[in-house]
Parts: structure tokens; sequence; C-alpha cells
């Protein structure tokens, strides 16, 4: 017997202040969150995997500019962007991971990549990208990540910190 | 941080999760989203979760796989579960953040002690909702 499905996605810990969600900022938000849950709803309504179904929804919200993974990180102090993944499936505990990775596009394959084709979970710098490459997975040149608001809250935060005024904002600290 | 729960037709749970980190992070710096257990878990005998927020504080209760153990081995449900460790047992540290979970009985719950989160859900049958705070 069939259940119904059921998926959900975040966009993140980063939601701007009220005072600066204008109604346009916010729709397009909606949009962007309505755009992502679609691959992973369209896997599960043709009775696909939740595996592939978070695969997906996570991949489209990795290439939304808006939201702070893949297209659209932010800056770590040094300039550099350093993305982390990670996906794990209920039927087995099977899981794969990769830290500290940059110039892959989407990283969640990357992380599926580390689960399917070796036997260890959790894969860091230029041994997760190795895998990335065997893989056949699409990169990008950093021009394709940079995002202005991401650079700009990284500029910020450097001014802030100088001026020893450094707030708890978690726009700009989580994206 | 984004990140994506589900349960397919056959009762099957996963979770995944993605990040650029935080503003102005230390290079090397990791947080909780690749850490299994912290901020990504899913086993169909309790849950998927994929959290999001303060990294350490996430990794320090390793809040994913707390839930699991909540529901597995103290028969709570999913929603007093993950109620208890976002917004109780998170404070305790000083961690903001929250999540997103999915039973193996289909529930689901998005709990958060920050002041928003970015989310979208669908239920089969029922309308795909979005929401932000």
């Amino acid at each position: 017997m069939t259940k119904p499905f059921s998926i959900a996605i975040h966009g993140g810990a980063g939601v701007m202040p009220r005072r600066d969600m204008t109604p346009e900022r916010e729709a397009g938000y909606n949009v962007a969150l309505s755009r992502a849950l679609e691959p992973g709803k369209a896997v599960l309504s043709r009775g696909g995997s939740a595996l592939d179904a978070v695969t997906g929804a996570v991949a489209a919200l990795e290439d939304e500019p808006l939201f702070n993974a893949g297209r659209g990180a932010v800056f770590t102090r040094e300039g550099n962007q350093e993305m982390d993944a990670a996906i794990m499936d209920g039927r087995d505990r099977s899981a794969g991971a990769v830290a500290g990775v940059s110039t892959i596009r989407n990283p969640i394959h990357a992380a599926r990549a580390v689960m399917e084709r070796t036997e260890h979970v959790l894969m860091i710098g230029a041994g997760a990208v190795a895998i990335a490459r065997e893989a056949g997975l699409v990169f990008e040149d950093d021009r394709y990540f940079f995002t202005r608001d991401r650079w700009e809250a990284l500029q910020d935060t450097l001014r802030m910190e100088a001026s020893g005024t450094l707030d708890d904002d978690p726009s700009r600290r989580h994206g | 941080t984004v990140g994506a729960v589900a349960r397919d037709r056959q009762g099957n749970l996963a979770a995944a999760t993605s990040t650029g980190g935080m503003t102005a992070k230390r290079s090397g710096r990791v947080g909780d989203s690749p850490i299994i257990g912290a901020g990504t878990f899913a086993d169909n005998a309790t849950c998927a979760v994929s959290a999001t927020g303060d990294g350490e504080a996430f990794m320090r209760l390793l809040v994913a796989h707390e839930i699991d153990a909540r529901m597995r081995l103290a028969a709570a449900t999913l929603v007093q579960a993950a109620t208890a460790v976002v917004m109780s047992d998170l404070g305790v540290i000083g961690g903001s953040g929250g999540l997103i979970a999915v039973a193996g009985d289909g529930s689901m719950v998005l709990p958060f002690n920050s002041d928003g989160m970015y989310r979208a859900w669908c239920i089969e049958g029922r309308d795909p909702e979005t929401a932000i705070y």
C-alpha cells in the first residue's frame, strides 16, 4: 500500500529583519521557494524516491542566488567561498558529505557521489573535489558563485569587526 | 544554508543539507550541515532532519540525532522531540536556528527559535505552501 508523499525545504536561518523585507523582496523569496520545491515534488509525484527528491530540491536551492549555498554562498574572511553539503538515505543509513569545497556547481551532488562511489561518509577539500570530477559533475569558476549582496555583507562584517561594532545580525552572518 | 527532507510513497525518508557557512568565517571552519547527526540525518524508523543556524551549537547538541534518539528510545513523537530540542535545549547553550523534519508516519515539523526562516512544503493531495518568518 502506498503512502502520501511529503516534502519540506528550508532556505536558511538568515532571514532579513522585517523592516528590510519589502513586499517585492518577500514576493521574490516566495517565488524562489516555490521554484525550488518543484523538482522534489515532481520526483515524488511520479513515484520516485525520497533520496532523489531531496537531491533535486537542494540542487535547485543551490542554484538560487538568494540562498546561502552553491551560487550565492557567503564569503570567508579571505574572500573565498567554502561550501559544505550532506545527504542521508533513511532506508539503510547510507550517507555522504563534503566540506570545504569550491567550484562544484552543486555540492549536494558531490555529497551524493561520496555516498554512492566511495566507502566513506565525509570528505573534504581536494579529495572531495576529485570525487566530484570522477563523477562527472559540473564545475563553475568564481564568477558563477559571486553575488554582490554576499560580497557587501563580507565587507560590512570586516568593517564592523575592525571598528568594534560587530552585531549579531543573522541575515548577514548566515546569508 | 538550505535543506530538504522527504517521505516517498514507499514510506522511505531522506534528508539533504547544503551551505556556504557563515559570513567572514575562518578558512577551514566547518559547521553542522555536513556532520551526520548534527545538521543532517535520516532513518526510516524515526525521522529525516535538515537543520540550519548556529552550527557549533547544533554540533554540540547533535541536534538531528538527539531527535532520532528521543523518538527511538523514549517513544517521543517527532513533534515532541523536535520541539523540545529546538525550543528548549538549543536555547540553553545559546544556539539559535531551526530545522525541518519528517517522520516515518508522514508527520512534519518545522520549529525554529530565531526570528525567521524561509520554508516551503507540500503534502500529497494538498497545495504547496511557502512561508517566511
